[in-house]
């Protein structure tokens, strides 16, 4: 179903933006 | 414990629900003073997959005849289109100031309800798949309530006729469905049900057959006719069994002892 392919890209594109804050906050701690 | 009750639903959602705890608890622990990177593409590969999530979506809504998806999604979508906004204003003010608490404030907000708008909009798409399986198995409760009635080798034919392939399709759907699913124990009750039924179908018929011919031979038809009702009625609960399964989505606790 395209409809969860759609879903998918979200969460694939969320996870990559919350690691990349993440990742920046623990590299300066 | 399962947390998202398909196999489907786990691998989209499972994955950002990790990275979104974790910011969360960087935020919690104030470990996340620090400057902040420039998140505009991430950000702008988030929107653009929204947009996409929204169009799609809409074209499920209006090809759908299911007046519950129809009335529930748009209110998902629109949560999601939401927090991609969230999301947004969020890089906005980071570009102006790193270190911004407000905007630390609205990532997370924005991250948790994108996480939370496609959990609703994946519940509401995998409701709407198990209403039609469940459409299907109130057709075979159908013909079974009329077993009862059937008096003629014609009418059996008949009934053997239209009862066969709702039963495939129920078996194939639920037999699908089954495999889908992450808790365990609902699995199992799928799968001793459909087997249940499997065996308790060419069973029926040949009850039906029995009491058939023992009218248009003039016998007692009594105790063929209790048979043939004790069949179906068997056949009966287990798909209300199915049906009463399958619309489990939360995890029970009591099941497991």
């Amino acid at each position: 179903e395209m409809i969860l392919d759609a879903a998918k890209s979200i969460t694939i594109a969320t996870a990559a933006l919350v690691k990349a804050a993440c990742a920046a906050q623990r590299e300066l701690v | 414990m399962p947390v998202f009750h398909t196999k489907t639903i786990e691998s989209i959602l499972e994955p950002v629900a990790q990275q979104v705890s974790r910011l969360v608890i960087l935020h919690e622990e104030a470990e996340d003073g620090n400057a902040m990177p420039n998140l505009e593409r991430p950000v702008l590969a988030v929107s653009n997959a929204v947009a996409n999530l929204v169009k799609v979506g809409r074209e499920t809504i209006n090809n759908s005849d299911d007046q519950i998806l129809r009335q529930e999604m748009p209110a998902s979508l629109q949560r999601v289109e939401k927090a991609s906004k969230l999301l947004e204003e969020a890089s906005a003010m980071l570009n102006a100031d790193p270190y911004s608490q407000p905007a630390r404030k609205k990532l997370i907000e924005g991250a948790r309800g994108i996480l939370q708008g496609t959990s609703n909009l994946l519940l509401c798409f995998d409701e709407s798949e198990v209403r039609k399986i469940i459409k299907e198995c109130k057709k075979v409760l159908d013909y079974l309530a009329v077993a009862e009635v059937i008096e003629t080798m014609e009418d059996l034919v008949q009934f053997v006729k239209d009862l066969s392939p709702c039963l495939t399709k129920v078996s194939r759907d639920v037999d699908a469905r089954e495999k889908e699913l992450t808790h365990m124990v609902h699995r199992e009750i799928l799968v001793r049900c459909l087997d249940s039924v499997k065996t308790l179908a060419p069973i029926l018929i040949c009850g039906m057959k029995i009491y058939v011919q023992l009218l248009a031979q003039g016998k007692k038809v009594d105790e063929a006719g209790e048979n043939r009702n004790y069949l179906a009625a068997r056949m009966t609960d287990e798909i209300n069994e199915i049906i009463r399964v399958l619309q489990l989505t939360t995890y029970d606790e009591d099941e497991w002892d």
